[in-house]
């Protein structure tokens, strides 16, 4: 199964994460 | 002719399997091969998404995937004799490298079946939330990230499908976007106590919109005029009585488990910080960034192995639900880099609010093995049902809606807080 978000951010949105790294809930995805 | 008609004996033999299947294939790819030379549009102008791939998606294509999913489903929900859970629990859980130390319940026996240890809970404290505006809402891989270009989202490098189709286009008679609050000309983050919302030229707290004042809070409003008509109303009445249910109204799972209703406000008042005023108020936003902002996506991809109940991965309200019944393909890496448009074919809940920054959704999608999806607020949404004899099957890209106004008159939807549990995944 997968989880898809889509979401509206400031353009200085930046991803923490890489392409085929494991994340676990709760983990840092991104920020501003 | 006639004499060799009648007495010529008829020899019956068995075909070898695969020349049915062969068969199958051919007739799958040419009905596609025949679609696809349609026009992609249907008559109401809504974008058909077809079944596009290498030869194994047309295989895949030509399988009774839903069925084979409720089979499945009904297997794992079969209860298991209480010798064997434990043995049978650690050979999934080495198989599939589950962690058992971190169970909520960590006695195996009293799983009844798979199905029931694969919605698993984890102990509290399992998974700290980081202080971040977004996190993970799930264990797994992160399959994609990146911005949405126009109104296509990159699937894997070189495939992408339409945001609308995965989400659904606003129906000509959608709901009008609701009042918008005039705001301070600036960028909202995060919202501190003296900060004000300019309400239709009324200067007032955050605490004053929330209802949350105390009569010592300095600021009052310049002039007397309420706010908006039902809102401090609301608030008060909702203070001191949450508003009774209308029969028929999705009940609000918080206050239905018996919480005081002074403890869901809280909660609700707490979000609602975390959103900042805008968003706490501004709803309706729709899909259209604001000046400055953009689209972005992230796609977490949940191995049979992984903790399969969702979180909630920012403070954010959900304003309503689109569930669109589909295929059930499998959402494996190995499919998602061949099968096109997978997320717009496959059965998926779209749960479409706001947060601080605007717009936000979240949209689990099932796959053959966890073909059911379940909402902890939503106790009417049913996934991965038999279409019944006679009835027609829905549309590709139609969708049943559901909306959580009635979660809670602060914040017109269900609000979540970070980290929260939002529901999961159950096999079949």
């Amino acid at each position: 199964s997968t989880v898809v978000l889509v979401f509206e951010a400031p353009a200085s949105f930046e991803f923490a994460v890489r392409a085929g790294e494991k994340v676990r809930v709760g983990e840092r995805l991104g920020g501003v | 002719v006639a004499d060799a008609w009648r007495t010529t004996p008829t020899k019956w033999y068995p075909l070898p399997w695969f020349v049915g299947a062969c068969l199958l294939v051919f007739l799958q790819y040419r009905r596609n091969a025949r679609a696809s030379k349609d026009v992609e549009v249907d008559e109401d102008g809504e974008h058909v998404v077809r079944l596009r791939g290498p030869w194994q998606v047309h295989i895949l294509g030509a399988l009774p995937l839903r069925n084979m999913s409720r089979i499945w489903g009904y297997l794992n929900s079969l209860e298991l004799p209480v010798w064997f859970r434990p043995i049978g629990f650690r050979l999934y859980a080495w198989a599939f490298g589950c962690d058992l130390s971190e169970l909520a319940e960590p006695d195996l026996r009293s799983y009844p079946s798979l199905g029931a240890f694969f919605y698993r809970a984890l102990k509290p404290g399992a998974r700290p939330i980081a202080d971040a505006p977004l996190v993970s809402p799930a264990d797994g891989t992160v399959l994609h990230f990146g911005m949405v270009q126009g109104s296509r989202v990159e699937q894997v490098k070189g495939l992408t499908y339409s945001l609308d189709a995965l989400l659904g286009v606003e129906r000509p008679d959608g709901r009008a976007s609701t009042s918008r609050v005039a705001f301070p000309e600036r960028e909202l983050g995060a919202v501190s106590d003296e900060e004000f919302a300019n309400v239709n030229g009324i200067e007032y707290s955050l605490d004053q919109l929330l209802g949350t004042s105390s009569p010592s809070t300095p600021s009052t409003p310049t002039e007397t005029t309420p706010l908006r008509n039902d809102f401090p109303a609301d608030l008060e009445a909702y203070q001191r009585h949450p508003p009774p249910k209308r029969a028929g109204e999705r009940v609000d799972a918080s206050v239905a488990s018996g919480q005081p209703a002074s403890e869901t406000v809280a909660e609700h008042v707490t979000v609602a910080r975390e959103l900042g005023v805008r968003a706490a108020l501004d709803r309706g936003h729709g899909l259209r960034p604001r000046p400055g902002n953009a689209l972005f996506f992230t796609v977490v991809y949940l191995a049979p192995g992984d903790y399969h109940r969702f979180h909630s991965p920012a403070a954010w309200v959900v304003e309503k639900r689109r569930h669109f019944t589909g295929e059930l393909f499998s959402v494996s890496p190995y499919i998602a880099r061949r099968l096109e448009n997978l997320f717009v074919l496959n059965e998926r809940v779209a749960l479409l609010g706001r947060w601080r920054y605007g717009a936000f959704s979240m949209i689990p999608v099932g796959a053959t093995n966890v073909g059911s999806i379940k909402i902890n607020f939503d106790k009417e949404l049913r996934t991965n049902v038999r279409v019944r004899r006679g009835e027609g099957r829905q549309r590709p890209g139609t969708y049943e809606e559901a909306v959580y106004d009635g979660a809670s008159q602060l914040l017109h939807g269900q609000p979540l807080r970070q980290g929260q549990e939002m529901g999961g995944f159950c096999l079949g």
